[in-house]
């Protein structure tokens, strides 16, 4: 699995 | 986005404001750790490492300029205009003991060995200590001025928020994160000794005296 992970939090 | 999670991103802009008009209106950094500053700046430059490269939102685009731009500009400002201002006798907490243990952490802990994912991690853990140096610092002391006190208490409220935030996001989004969820609960629990005695006094009209 390749995809990055999304950090949507500041 | 849910009112936690905003309401925590304004407290952690009201702290750095605070703080940025605490230091240019008395002309001093006095009692305030460059050390914190110092590990903040440290946070926001590897936590936010693919601001440029990564799109979320144009919320958290300029969000984490701000965050980065101001932790520099504070520690530009206590290094170079308020050096003389500033407490080295009393700041002397060993910061490189937190960067260590980040480093540590980040390697155990980590939801992929990639660089940026590295970096993530250890800027997770980094902040959830960096606060470190300025209790450390109030404590050697004995007393701050309100407005330093209210700086961390802005600052504190910001990670406490955090926690409400997760809790919704893990029932309503099925989204939990367990390094930004553990390393923000140690982070709470840290400011948590500070907020009993900002309840205490601060909130009863007194002076900020730790017992």
């Amino acid at each position: 699995d390749e995809k990055t992970i999304d950090h949507d939090e500041l | 986005m849910n009112l936690f999670r905003l309401g925590g991103d304004l407290a952690h802009l009201v702290s750095i404001f605070i703080l940025l008009q605490k230091i240019t209106a008395n002309k001093s950094a006095a009692g305030i750790s460059i050390k914190t500053q110092i590990l903040y700046s440290i946070v926001y430059v590897t936590r936010y490492i693919d601001v440029f490269t990564k799109w979320i939102s144009l919320y958290t685009f300029v969000m984490k300029l701000i965050f980065i731009a101001s932790s520099f500009y504070t520690v530009w400002l206590m290094h170079n205009t308020y050096k003389s201002t500033q407490n080295p006798q009393i700041d002397t907490f060993k910061i490189r003991y937190l960067i260590g243990g980040s480093i540590i952490m980040a390697a155990i802990f980590n939801h992929k060995l990639t660089f940026n994912e590295l970096v993530w991690s250890f800027s997770i853990w980094l902040e959830s200590v960096a606060i470190l140096p300025q209790l450390f610092m109030l404590q050697r002391t004995g007393e701050a001025e309100n407005i330093t006190v209210h700086y961390i208490f802005a600052l504190g409220i910001y990670r406490a928020l955090y926690i409400p935030n997760w809790v919704y996001r893990w029932i309503f989004d099925q989204y939990f994160d367990y390094i930004a969820t553990v390393a923000g609960i140690i982070q709470t629990l840290i400011y948590s000794d500070f907020f009993y005695v900002y309840y205490q006094r601060v909130m009863k009209g007194k002076k900020f005296e730790l017992p």
